[in-house]
């Protein structure tokens, strides 16, 4: 066993500018992200897992408002919140991913269930839904994914063409969304 | 989106990532994040990439298993790949984002080619960092 072993996280990126930020928003996010890290980290210094240390890190930032995913998740066109997400093992290359769920509190404990419990490697929507119900993954009501701020992000450009990703100095209030001009939908 | 790539004491990668899309996206759109190879990639032969930004351009470009093949195939080091792929190919093809990446040996990569990202490490011997801004 080899004493070499490191973690890394991120919570998006964008146009964040310090002048844009308050020393209080600098310090949550360094927190947030202090906790995710060291979470992950005492899984690893412990002799566990690099795939149980990324999803308990992507846990704990799926579990804050303060990033776009899980609690923090934006609003579609139609204020609903559809979650994304996957896991890949170096040591199997085995995969999993789910997309577009709505009540799946924590859509990495999904995409680990997909990799080990299901013979596909991504599986989306109600089915996806459906499949974790039947591994007794938390589902969560839609009302916890509402966000005041994240529905007044979508209602500022909720008539335009415009699409917004994970953080921006656009953002008066948190300095948290990207927006991507004349961009296309995929 | 959040991310996160660990090498762990038996020498094993692995990378996860989770988003919660794009504020007033329309038609079931999905980004990169869920898709193995675009945004998420993980092998023990070389690397573990998360990745964030525009997803379309992450999906196109393959970007997560593009690093893995050029250190794969061209023998580049981790930092080389990764400030490949981002700062180079994707700024020419107007993608915006970055990723994070570990390599076998624990060289940590995290390149963005945005004004900034958050973004944080911790190695086996405590070094540990937390970044925002270029």
């Amino acid at each position: 066993m080899s004493e070499n072993f490191a973690i890394v996280i991120h919570g998006g990126a964008g146009t964040i500018l310090k002048k844009n930020m308050t020393d209080e928003q600098e310090k949550a996010y360094q927190e947030k992200l202090q906790e995710a890290l060291d979470s992950g980290y005492a899984i690893l210094k412990n002799g566990g897992s690099a795939i149980d240390a990324v999803e308990k890190a992507i846990v704990v930032m799926e579990d804050s408002p303060l990033f776009n995913a899980g609690k923090g998740a934006v609003y579609t066109n139609v204020a609903t919140n559809e979650l994304d997400a996957s896991i890949m093992d170096g040591k199997t290359l085995n995969a999993g991913a789910v997309s577009g769920v709505r009540n799946v509190k924590n859509p990495i404990k999904l995409a680990r269930v997909v990799m080990e419990k299901s013979e596909h490697v991504m599986l989306s929507g109600k089915g996806a839904e459906d499949f974790a119900k039947q591994y007794k993954i938390e589902m969560v009501d839609s009302a916890y994914f509402y966000n005041e701020h994240r529905l007044k992000q979508l209602n500022k450009i909720k008539d335009s063409e415009k699409i917004q990703l994970d953080h921006s100095d656009n953002d008066d209030e948190q300095g948290d969304i990207t927006e991507f001009k004349d961009s296309k939908f995929g | 989106t959040v991310g996160a790539v660990a090498l762990d004491k038996h020498g094993n990668l692995a990378a996860a990532t989770s988003t919660g899309g794009m504020t007033n996206k329309k038609f079931g759109r999905i980004g990169d994040s869920p898709i193995i190879g675009a945004g998420t990639y993980a092998n023990n032969a070389t690397c573990a990439v998360s990745c964030t930004g525009h997803g379309e351009f992450f999906i196109r470009n393959v970007v997560a298993y593009d690093v893995a093949a050029l250190m794969e195939y061209k023998n580049l080091s981790l930092v080389d790949a990764a400030n490949y792929v981002v700062n180079e190919k994707l700024v020419k093809l107007g993608g915006d984002g970055g990723l994070i990446a570990i390599d076998k040996d624990g060289n940590i990569a995290m390149p963005f080619n945005t004004k900034g990202m958050y973004r944080a490490y911790k190695k086996a011997n405590g070094e540990s960092k937390f970044l925002i801004f270029k």
